[in-house]
């Protein structure tokens, strides 16, 4: 089995993203809300495309992610490229 | 300190599971 150690790491970084977020739009919370938002599209059509067995395409893919939140994140280069780092094909 | 609610937490899950898919996929 692969080594569990780096579970902590990504556990930390994406508790320290989700703070700097909320700081960084702490006076849009629309932004911060959008956000969540397209996470959890992410993860519905990630787990909607787990059950089906590869009979169904995710209809938001890593890139358009990306881009949705390239979007929301624009004059905020440091949050989007940190994001990049938790996208699995970024 | 954190002042999470239960959405960011599910944010946080989210966000570690994707970057450890992504883990997963490069190694």
């Amino acid at each position: 089995p692969p080594p569990q150690n780096n579970q902590p790491v990504e556990f930390n970084h994406a508790i320290n993203y989700v703070n700097k977020i909320k700081n960084r739009f702490q006076g849009q919370p629309d932004i911060y809300k959008a956000f969540l938002e397209i996470l959890h599209t992410y993860q519905k059509e990630q787990r909607n495309a787990k059950e089906a067995g590869g009979n169904y395409t995710p209809a938001l893919t890593e890139q358009e992610v990306y881009t949705q939140v390239a979007r929301l994140f624009k004059n905020q280069e440091d949050l989007l490229s940190e994001f990049g780092q938790f996208l699995p094909d970024a | 300190s954190y002042d999470f609610t239960p959405l960011d937490s599910s944010a946080v899950y989210v966000l570690s599971s994707m970057a450890r898919q992504r883990r997963t996929s490069l190694s």
